[in-house]
């Protein structure tokens, strides 16, 4: 392997991309959920997370362009140059750009995308070209299986030599620092006795049950009783309010789950769902929709969890012991579901309350008890609790 | 004229003049007709490109060569720059 001169690298962990034009060949939601495969080969080995943002700059732009593409550097037309990356740095430091001459595609025609874009990032994150023939930086491209790949030794040890290796144990969520309670909000009065109570007094509580959980443009929302606490990811407090207050029609969530590339954000209650447009918090026209929309079956009256996998493209439906696969980019159902949960989910319980995805684990909830799980290693890295999300 | 048959078509030398200069040439210098392009610096950059990707180093464009110079490949410089 090789490094540039200086030893360009980052230097910070959390490391944002933005894909600025896409490519005709793929589907949008193909592209992210490659991009995303491809840095996954590097933050499974070195202690960096990568995060996909859609406004602003970001410290990687990627783009899909032929010939003169805004760089000094314009491409060659179908075959040739198939794409090129800068070094680590500041402004257009880590910049990607894919020539759109050629043809991209998942599989072995074309040009296949994850192997490219995992070249280029390689030198996105400060790797030079390798002189050994079986290295993913080796110059020339050659088409490998990319089922189960992984990064090549030497490409391994090569951004291992620049930022250490990915510790077994994964990188622990920011216990964040204890802060004073929020200015309580004045208590809603309950309007009718079947209300539930407000969770108010539950937020610290160990045995603390969520009945949803998702991710909304990098916040994360608690559901509980009618209510949500708001994680915000700039400021460090938390909040509580009322979903009805927020969005009319909805009193309980039952599940809810982000598709990021889409900036939407669905909301179940009963054998309804809504789509709301993650920026803006407004309900999407059409909405609500009967579940048997997404292809469950009529018998199913309620939704546990929900929770959409960028690095798949799949968002997993969690009813009972059992759960379905949804092809976000056919949107449709993948065959041979329902599975039941034990079967391909190990250590996380055999039901699902609330499910979210975080820098990369997914958070399944079962009870008061959580369990992080690296999809990458079909394990559970570790065991929470619900209520440790909530500044407690 | 030549005392052997040359081994590669002119088209193929224009490749490979193309291809050097934009991944072995000089830092910046990435247009040809802005590096004085001598026969010793041709030679010089092929010796590198045929080390680099473990071909036979003569510093003379041979069929292997061109091949490999028409691979699809990664437009980042194999020259650390």
């Amino acid at each position: 392997y090789g490094h540039f001169p200086g030893k360009p690298k980052w230097g910070k962990r959390l490391i944002t991309y933005r894909i600025t034009q896409y490519t005709p060949d793929l589907t949008q939601s193909q592209v992210d959920a490659t991009i995303a495969k491809a840095f996954q080969l590097y933050s499974d080995v070195i202690p960096l997370v990568f995060k996909q943002v859609y406004t602003g700059s970001a410290d990687i732009m990627i783009l899909f362009k032929g010939g003169y593409h805004g760089d000094f550097y314009p491409f060659d037309g179908a075959g040739g140059v198939l794409a090129h990356a800068n070094s680590p740095g500041q402004g257009q430091g880590g910049d990607t750009h894919f020539d759109d001459d050629e043809t991209w595609t998942l599989t072995q025609r074309g040009v296949n995308l994850l192997l490219v874009a995992a070249h280029e990032f390689g030198h996105a994150l400060g790797l030079d070209h390798s002189r050994d023939r079986r290295a993913l930086m080796y110059p020339t491209y050659q088409y490998v299986n990319t089922n189960g790949y992984r990064l090549p030794d030497d490409d391994r040890r090569g951004v291992q030599a620049l930022y250490g290796s990915r510790s077994s144990v994964p990188t622990p969520v920011p216990k964040p620092k204890p802060r004073p309670e929020p200015e309580p909000e004045p208590e809603p009065e309950p309007e009718d006795p079947t209300e539930k109570p407000n969770p108010r007094n539950e937020q610290c509580n160990r045995g603390l049950v969520f009945d949803a959980a998702t991710s909304i443009r990098g916040d994360l929302f608690f559901f509980k009783n009618g209510y949500y606490w708001r994680k915000s990811s700039t400021s460090q407090g938390i909040s509580l309010t009322r979903v009805n207050t927020k969005w009319s029609r909805i009193n309980y969530v039952d599940a809810a789950f982000e598709v990021p590339h889409r900036d939407v954000v669905y909301l179940f209650e009963g054998s309804q769902y809504w789509g709301i447009k993650a920026h803006a918090k407004t309900i999407m026209s059409g909405y609500p929709k009967s579940i048997t929309h997404l292809g469950l079956p009529s018998s199913v009256s309620k939704v546990d969890a929900a929770v959409y996998v960028p690095t798949t493209g799949k968002t997993l439906i969690f009813v009972n012991n059992q759960y379905w696969s949804y092809d976000e980019s056919r949107n449709q159902m993948d065959y041979g579901y329902p599975r039941y949960i034990t079967w391909d989910f190990p250590g996380i319980g055999s039901k699902v309350d609330a499910a979210f995805e975080n820098y990369g684990y997914i958070y399944f909830s079962d009870g008061p008890r959580q369990s992080e799980y690296y999809m990458p290693y079909k394990r559970v890295m570790r065991v929470l609790l619900n209520y440790g999300w909530l500044n407690c | 004229a030549p005392t052997v048959a040359p081994t590669v078509s002119p088209e193929d030398k224009d490749l490979a003049q193309g291809y050097l200069s934009q991944f072995y040439g000089d830092v910046g210098m990435t247009n040809s007709s802005m590096r004085s392009i001598t026969n010793d610096s041709f030679n010089q950059d092929l010796q590198a490109m045929q080390a680099f990707f473990g071909l036979e180093v003569t510093g003379i464009l041979n069929k292997e060569t061109v091949e490999v110079m028409k691979a699809p490949r990664c437009g980042v410089s194999d020259i650390s720059r």
